[in-house]
């Protein structure tokens, strides 16, 4: 049997937001870890890559492994129907055709039931290596977010240049030019406002808007964004949730043909 | 011309 509770519903309804842009369906691998996600999107330019330990639910059981394919937009569907403040648990026997979705009320007078029919999908598995990235910024997730939403008005891809200094990012298009730079902030006290830039060398990388306008849907699970960026390898955007795990999207890059 | 690659271009997959 497979059960998995979750006291704030929320975290998994910020996780479906985070994914849906990208992914219609995807495989979750329940295991006595946890659960993971790994999936490209139709394209097979970026990797949404999910992990949610089994020490970061409230309760959690899993008697053998279990991978399930499910909807994401189905997912989404009823992940919409839960409260924030409701439990969640989610509940499969061995074998499974479906899955549970049970949300309860904070004083259990309300309880939802949902189960979703499991779908068979050929899984496409990305072998990646442990990495030794160039550049890993850190700096608050809303400002990235908006960098993105700004400078995807001016052209379809973004650059990304990091170096001692600071971040810059920058757009080109038919209406002009925008850039945008930020400086490494100095110690401060309020660590989510924060700028970070760990550098061995300099890296300039163009990405599509397009895709990293879809990433930053998980703004919401996470104050701080990390960018891990190398010359001519995928950028690692990633999220921390909460004390339960992490989604990383991988992008491939723009170059110059 | 700027082309838009592909993660399988990076990572084996399997």
């Amino acid at each position: 049997m497979f059960e998995a509770r979750l006291v704030q519903s929320v975290i998994l309804k910020k996780v479906l937001e985070a994914i849906k842009d990208l992914l219609t369906e995807a495989t979750f691998e329940c295991s006595d870890c946890g659960i993971q996600l790994q999936a490209m999107d139709n394209a097979h330019v970026s990797l949404v890559s999910l992990n949610l330990r089994s020490d970061g639910f409230d309760k959690y059981r899993c008697d053998r492994n279990l991978s399930m394919g499910m909807s994401v937009p189905c997912m989404s569907k009823i992940l919409r129907c839960a409260s924030s403040e409701d439990t969640v648990t989610l509940r499969a026997w061995d074998n499974p055709d479906t899955i549970v979705f049970v949300f309860e009320s904070p004083n259990r007078d309300k309880i939802s039931e949902y189960e979703m029919k499991l779908i068979n999908l050929d899984q496409e598995h990305l072998g990646i290596p442990e990495t030794l990235y160039s550049c890993v910024v850190k700096m608050p997730s809303q400002e990235f977010a908006r960098i993105c939403r700004d400078l995807s008005q001016f052209g379809d891809a973004m650059t990304i240049a990091c170096s001692k200094e600071g971040i810059k990012f920058s757009a080109a298009g038919d209406y002009g030019t925008a850039n945008v730079k930020l400086a490494q902030t100095a110690e401060t006290e309020n660590q989510e406002e924060a700028v970070v830039v760990e550098m061995k060398e300099p890296v300039k990388l163009t990405f599509s808007c397009r895709y990293l306008n879809s990433f930053v849907k998980a703004t919401p699970l996470c104050a701080q964004v990390q960018l891990s960026m190398s010359a001519e390898v995928p950028l690692v955007c990633e999220y921390q949730i909460g004390e339960i795990g992490h989604i990383r999207y991988y992008l491939a890059p723009k170059i110059d043909d | 011309e700027v082309a838009q690659l592909r993660l399988s271009s990076y990572y084996i997959m399997s």
